[in-house]
């Protein structure tokens, strides 16, 4: 449970900043 | 309330100072009650050693697990943060546990910065398209003025050579 | 139910509990191994004692049941301030406030309709992207007219061109003006006309 609660705290805190990154590249790539 | 870090160590050392009132010389020396009737003075060094030893082994643990997680610095964030959010009283947001549904509000600004570049671009491209109509129509005209001016040039040469064909047939007879 | 603090592991990275298991075990291991320190320290001083252990009338089992004796209470009571302290640290010490955003979420404060409001920004933004490519396509309608008109000017002007080499042709072989000079033919020829009628009547 600990691993488990670790994990899922640690994409919560990491993978929105990953997503909006990938999101603004997309994004970039498209207007170009 | 005081820093993270100050707690920390305070209610630490309030454990210790419980722990050790608790376990007082007096109840030490009664659970080995022969032995220090045999050499009290020995029994209360060796007290006094067993809570030096137990403070000492307990305070550096913390100091380690401080060092380990880096919890100075990290507690004073967390002081750092609250203190930011002084004055709401309203519970915060926490995450719904439906990661797509706590994606939408990171992505808003970016999405509403595309929706501002594609209303600069569709306004960029309509002004541009404004004044090519604009080329556009004043092309027309200058195509229909320079149609007009050959069309006038091709009726006066036919004209003549109307005039011309009518000299000659008159010249003719 | 447990609480599994997952707001506060997300911002220390491990979870609030393994934290506080890790110092109770830590502390009780301490506790215990001062204990055996004592007791071992007791039997040597027993040992070392005119008349050694069993002389001296103290067994060293007298002496481990002191030691559990002791332990015993004294776990009870480490047991009992430790729960007060777990409480201390779980409620003031490694926890974030239920008004307290962490850095990373600020945008939900910004945007609390997150999803929804993402979906209508995609489609205003679809729509908008819609308009914007019309317009692109009309932008490129009305290059591709300017560049027929480019051509159909160069065309029309290529053709007056000619008829001011007409016209110049005309006046390099002394034709001056097309239409004057054919005014002049004209006058000419009716004059000749005339003279001709005129040498016809007196001719009869």
């Amino acid at each position: 449970l600990d691993e488990v609660i670790v994990e899922t705290a640690m994409k919560r805190k990491q993978c929105p900043r990953k997503i909006l990154e990938q999101v603004i590249k997309i994004t970039k790539a498209q207007q170009e | 309330t005081p820093p993270r870090a100050q707690l920390l160590d305070a209610v630490v050392e309030t454990f210790l100072q419980r722990l050790v009132a608790a376990g007082s010389f007096r109840r030490f020396a009664s659970c080995y009650r022969r032995f220090h009737q045999l050499q009290p003075e020995v029994t209360r060094r060796i007290y006094d050693q067993f809570v030096a030893q137990l403070q000492a082994a307990i305070r550096d643990e913390i100091s380690e697990i401080k060092a380990e997680g880096n919890l100075g610095p990290v507690l004073d964030a967390l002081d750092a943060i609250v203190e930011e959010a002084r004055g709401q009283t309203e519970p915060a947001w926490r995450p719904s546990g439906d990661p797509e549904a706590d994606t939408g509000s990171i992505l808003v600004p970016c999405a509403q910065q595309r929706r501002a570049a594609l209303l600069r671009a569709l306004r960029g491209q309509r002004d541009e398209n404004r004044r090519l109509a604009q080329a556009v129509l004043a092309g027309r005209e200058r195509i229909r003025a320079l149609q007009e001016r050959i069309q006038a040039r091709r009726d006066a040469w036919q004209a003549l050579s109307q005039d011309q064909r009518e000299l000659l047939t008159s010249l003719g007879g | 139910s447990v609480n599994p603090m997952t707001y506060e592991t997300q911002f220390f990275g491990f979870t609030p509990q393994t934290c506080l298991l890790r110092i109770y075990v830590a502390f009780q291991d301490y506790l215990f191994e001062v204990m055996l320190t004592v007791e071992r320290v007791i039997l040597k001083r027993l040992e070392a004692a005119p008349g050694g252990g069993e002389g001296g009338g103290v067994s060293p089992v007298q002496i481990r049941k002191g030691t559990e004796k002791f332990l015993r209470f004294l776990k009870e009571r480490f047991d009992g301030l430790f729960a007060t302290l777990e409480t201390v640290l779980l409620q003031l010490v490694l926890r974030v406030p239920d008004h307290v955003l962490l850095p990373e979420d600020r945008s939900h404060a910004r945007h609390p309709g997150g999803r929804e409001e993402l979906a209508r920004l995609r489609e205003e933004a679809d729509r908008l992207r819609g308009r914007y490519e019309a317009e692109a396509r009309a932008g490129r309608a009305l290059m591709a007219e300017l560049e027929e008109q480019r051509a159909a000017r160069a065309q029309l002007e290529k053709t007056l061109r000619w008829f001011d080499g007409l016209e110049g042709a005309w006046r390099e072989h002394g034709g001056g003006d097309p239409r004057e000079s054919l005014a002049f033919l004209r006058r000419g020829a009716h004059r000749l006309r005339d003279v001709v009628g005129d040498v016809e009547s007196k001719g009869r």
